[in-house]
This record gives C-alpha cells, structure tokens and sequence, in this order.
C-alpha cells in the first residue's frame, strides 16, 4: 500500500542522509520517486557530496560512487536486517582515510548485523574480529588456513 | 538466526571437504588473487537458491562442480551447507523451534541436483520461504559481488524500487 | 597483408606469454585466430594460471582477469610503443605480491616508455620516480600539492 | 615525444589554471577519493580528439567546463594543453623538426570548439595524424581508464583484433 511504501521511503531516506554524512564528512543523499504513479514509479538516486555541484551521479569518482552505494546499502540494511551481509572488495576504490570512515561504520552496524567481508587492504583486516586465510597450498585446490595477524599487518605483509 | 559454518565439498576450487566456522563477527576473508575467496559467496548464493550460472560466474550449472587441478580429477557432484544457529527463534515456521538449521544443496554430473533442511528435502521454494522479506531474496542487496559496488547507484529506478519493497 | 598481420599476432603472444609467466609465476596465454577467414576473423584470447584447469576467462579470479589484462597491454606496448602509457588503478583488485610483482614488470618497461599511474596502494607509490599530489584545498576545485613522501609511506599514511 | 606537461583552466575540477610538469618516469599521481585525478586522464583524452561525452564520464560535451563549485562560479570555457618534448625528432610531418609540441584544446559555453597545435588553428584529423599508429588512436590501449582492466580480456574477438591491427 502506498502508505507503507512512503514510510519505508522516508525511513531509507533518514539512514541514507545519516551514512552519507558519517561517510563524507557532510553533504546530501536522498531516494525519489521518479515520474509516473507512485504507486509503482521507479526510485531516482541524487548524491552531492559536501563542496560539490555535480549534477548528475556519472560525474562522481569511483571512490564516490562506491561510498554512496555503501550508505544506501546500510540505509536498507538498518530498516531489515538481514541475516548477514557480504561484502567482496568494496573499499577496492577507496584511498585509506575512506576506508577508516567505512570501518567506523562497520564496527557500529556489527552489533546488529553479521557481515563477511573479503578484502586485501590492510586497514580493513584491522576491523575484523575474525580472519579467515583461503590458499592454494596445491595448486589450484583451495583450502584454509589459519591466519599469522602479526605478519598480515606487519608492512610487508601478503594479502 | 546467525551464520555459525560454512561447509564445502566439490565446489569449484573447493575439491576437498572445508569446514568454516564463523565465531565472531565482523569475519574478514584474505588470500591472495585466485585462491578461491569469492567462491566461497558463489558458493552463499547458489546454495540459497541462485538459478542464473552467469551470476555464479559459470556457463552452465554443472561449472560449479570442481574440476579439480593439473593434479586432481574432477569432483562428481557439489555439496554445500550453511548452518545457521537459531537459538533466539526467529526463523519463521516451520523452524521456529529448531535451535540449528542446516541449509544444504548439492548437485551432481548426471543433472541430479537437491535441496536440503535439516537433512530433510526439500524445494528451492522451501529455502527461499526461510529467508522471505529478507535481503537474501531476489533482489538479494545483501550480498555485494566483487566490483559491483560503484554500480548499485547506476541501478534502474524499478530495481531500486524492488530493493526498497523488499526491504519495507 | 595476411603475412604482417600473422607476424604481429606471433610477436604479441611472445610478449603475452612472457609477461604473463612473469605476473603469474608460470602458465600459459595466448591470442588466437577465431573461426572465418584469416584476413578478418577476431581474435580469442587464452589464459590459464599455474596448476588451474579453468576452461573459460569468466572462470577467473578478479585478480586473475586483471593481471591477465595488464600482460596483455604490456605485450601489445612492447610491439610498439605508444608515446605514453596510463594506468588508473589497475592494481585495485591485485593482493600485494602481485603488486610487486606488477612494479617489478612495470620499472623494466618503464625503460622504453612513459608511464602515469594514479593509486591508492603504497606498494605502487613505491615504484614512482616522480609523485604528483591532487587535493581540494578549496571544496569542489583541484589543486596540485607537492607530496611528503615520507608521510605518505609511514603507516598512518592517507592516498 | 615524450609528455612534458599538462596545463588545465576549466576543465571539470580544475577551475584554476593548473600545471603538472612531468619530470621523472614513472609518475604516480596520488590523492584523496574525488580530488580530481581521473580528470587529469579524462582532460589527456579529450585533447588527443576524444568525441563521445559518455567516454568522458558527462552527458554532453560542455559538461567537461567547470561547473565551479558551492563557493565559485562555473567557468566560461574548459582549455587543455599537452606539451611533448620532441627533440629525438621521432614525431611525424610536418611537426619533426619543432624540438616541443603543443597540442591544445578548448570549448566554451557557446559551443565554440577548437583545436591548435603549437598555437596554430587545426583540426581534429590532425591531431589525430599526429598520433597516428600509436596506442593513442581509436583503440587506444595506451590509457586504461579506472575499473575497466578486468573488462579488456572480455572484449570481442573483433576489437581484440582492432587492437592487434593499430599495433601492428
Ligand atoms: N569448477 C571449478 N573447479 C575448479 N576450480 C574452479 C572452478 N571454478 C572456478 N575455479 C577457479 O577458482 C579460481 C577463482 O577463485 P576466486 O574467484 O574465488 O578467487 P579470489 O580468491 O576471489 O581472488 P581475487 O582476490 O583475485 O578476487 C579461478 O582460478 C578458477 O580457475
Ligand atoms: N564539470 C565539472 N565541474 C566541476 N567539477 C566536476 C565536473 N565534472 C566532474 N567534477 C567533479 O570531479 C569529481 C571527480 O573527480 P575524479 O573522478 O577525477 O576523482 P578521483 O580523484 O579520480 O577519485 P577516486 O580516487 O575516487 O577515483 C567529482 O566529485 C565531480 O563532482
Ligand atoms: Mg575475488
Ligand atoms: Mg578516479
């Protein structure tokens, strides 16, 4: 029903605007209905990350597009939790101090959401309260194995 | 309900029988490029009911039976099994007082493919039903592939609204 | 001319092949001639990592798809040389061996061309002869920033 | 030819007038998420003759001029200079004997689009004479834009084979 469907709207929308924030430090996010009858029009993503004018979304950085996808995706994940949520590589695009605001948010949204993430950057390994290594110690068959932290972290640490 | 392990057998890279335990959480998977890391949500996805062999990265279905290594033969048949712990309730009936729900699909070379809870068969429809109204449905936002990030924002406005119905 | 072409396809897949043992640590790639007639038909590409028998390039790893792409630049730029080469974060999917190992391939190439690079891991930042800093001192509007390198590559480093 | 500098004024985020001297082999360019970097590559391509808008990450073609920002007005008009050192003599008729090349392009508002290399009025052809037969032509495998690496092993038989034949 219409009404359901607004408040649903409006409740992504605060969630959006508030992991925007926390995630670039300012500017604004939101989720419209586009043209047609509301009762089945599409959704229009705008993001305006702070400083800027972009008008559209194309013109947003890899890095920027990528952190907008990451607040809308915990927008709805707050409104419905799912069992768990999975993340392959997403702050592949990010430079280090973006990575820190993701695991920020992370660790906050982790007391209520289970998340499996895979990544090769090592300030994300520093979120996990649990690392998982996978190998190949014959080649091509994939097994696992247990994790030495302290050499992952260290500089010349292989990820 | 909360993900406690992941069992592979014969599924892609994964030749050999591998457990995973999820004990804490939030769980960070390393290795390098091409160990088998994103096999193991190509393996989350397909056993929670994905259809589409593309999404999995495959040709045809039967790519996600291992074919082993320049040293190994092929597997015969793909088995894998999420467990989940349901000690506070909330899977929706019949399961509800289940304290463990395995969830387990496997398919063979000769085209036999099942679905299993609880070691009972059971349809796709039955696995779907279990996570109903969840991200882990169609629209499944709860599950970002690698590279996919930066595309969610350029999604069409009727599958962001999708995402919002399933969510609401 | 049929002859020239075969020449260049032989000569690239020298070069793909020897720039891909040399990312992959062995196996075997190669560009080959599709179904039709010589003259026009496309043209294929093979590639199969060390101890894999995967059939298909879908069947690779992000990683694996990039390191194959990056051999097979690098052996066409080999052939003939473009004035410059640039590489926006191509080693966004790559773990960190395989960025040294990417560096290593690119400091030999880098003897013939020129190359500009953009990313966000340090390991690549290593390999630079010349670092070029952009930032926002002013929101929205770029600026060019002479780098403190020794910042950049402490571990609290941000790119 | 090797690239000596780049000079941008109103192009996308360089509101100001800019200079990168490109000094020492490789160059890595650094900087935060949405500084400005790819920017740096869209403006190399746009006056080596780029056409299409969409390549340039815009909808249109003025959406390259600087739109400022919350605090400065939008340009008038996007200007870009390449400067290559030619003193190997290696660059074609007519241009082997000029030790530098310039080879700049601007559009304004108005829609008035040129091209010049060392100051003088072209046109787009001969810009792209200038590169002829080099990985900077239509193929161009001399720029891999960011997040497209994985896709190039994906190309068509027939663009790998474009590719192949620019090359050669
Ligand atoms: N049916 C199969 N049998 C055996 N191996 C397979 C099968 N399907 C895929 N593979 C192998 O799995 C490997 C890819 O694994 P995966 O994509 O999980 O790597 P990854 O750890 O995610 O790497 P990256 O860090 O590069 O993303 C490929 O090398 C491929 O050959
Ligand atoms: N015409 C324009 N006028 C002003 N700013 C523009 C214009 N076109 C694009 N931009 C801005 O440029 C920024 C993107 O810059 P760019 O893509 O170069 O970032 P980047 O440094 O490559 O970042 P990342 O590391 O995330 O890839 C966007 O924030 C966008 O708003
Ligand atoms: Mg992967
Ligand atoms: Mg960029």
């Amino acid at each position: 029903t219409l009404e359901r469907f607004q408040r649903t709207l409006e409740q992504v929308n605060r969630g959006l605007q508030k992991y925007f924030v926390e995630l670039f430090g300012g500017g604004v996010a939101a989720l419209a209905a586009g043209a047609g009858d509301p009762l089945d029009a599409g959704l229009v993503l705008r993001a305006q990350p702070p400083g800027k004018r972009n008008s559209t979304l194309q013109q947003l950085s890899g890095g920027e597009k990528a952190l907008t996808a990451i607040a809308l995706v915990f927008a709805i994940f707050a409104l419905n939790p799912a069992p768990f949520c999975i993340l392959d590589e997403v702050d592949a695009p990010l430079d280090d101090a973006n990575i820190e605001r993701f695991c920020r948010l992370l660790r906050e949204l982790a007391k209520e959401t289970q998340f499996l993430l895979i990544s090769h950057r090592q300030l994300t390994l520093q979120v996990a309260e649990q690392l998982v290594g996978v190998t190949m110690i014959e080649p091509g068959i994939s097994s696992i194995v247990p994790v030495d932290v302290a050499a992952l972290l260290a500089e010349d640490g292989v990820t | 309900m909360r993900l406690s392990a992941i069992h592979l057998h014969g599924f892609k890279s994964f030749r050999n029988a591998t457990r995973i335990d999820v004990q804490r959480n939030p769980l960070v998977i390393v290795g390098p490029n091409g160990c088998g890391k994103s096999n193991i949500i190509d393996a989350i996805r397909w056993v929670l009911g994905e259809s589409s062999a593309r999404q999995l990265r495959g040709g045809a279905m039967a790519d996600v039976i291992s074919n082993g290594s320049t040293s190994r033969g092929a597997a015969q048949q793909a088995v894998v099994e999420l467990l989940f712990d349901n000690s506070t309730g909330k899977a929706p009936a019949p399961w509800t007082a289940s304290a463990e729900i395995r969830v387990q699909r496997r398919l063979s070379r000769d085209g036999d493919s099942q679905y299993r809870i609880n070691d009972a068969r059971c349809r796709r429809r039955d696995v779907g039903d279990l996570f109903l109204g969840t991200g882990l449905g169609a629209s499944s936002y709860a599950i970002i592939e690698q590279g996919t990030i930066g595309r969610i924002i350029e999604s069409r406005p009727e599958d962001l609204r999708a995402m919002l119905e399933e969510a609401g």
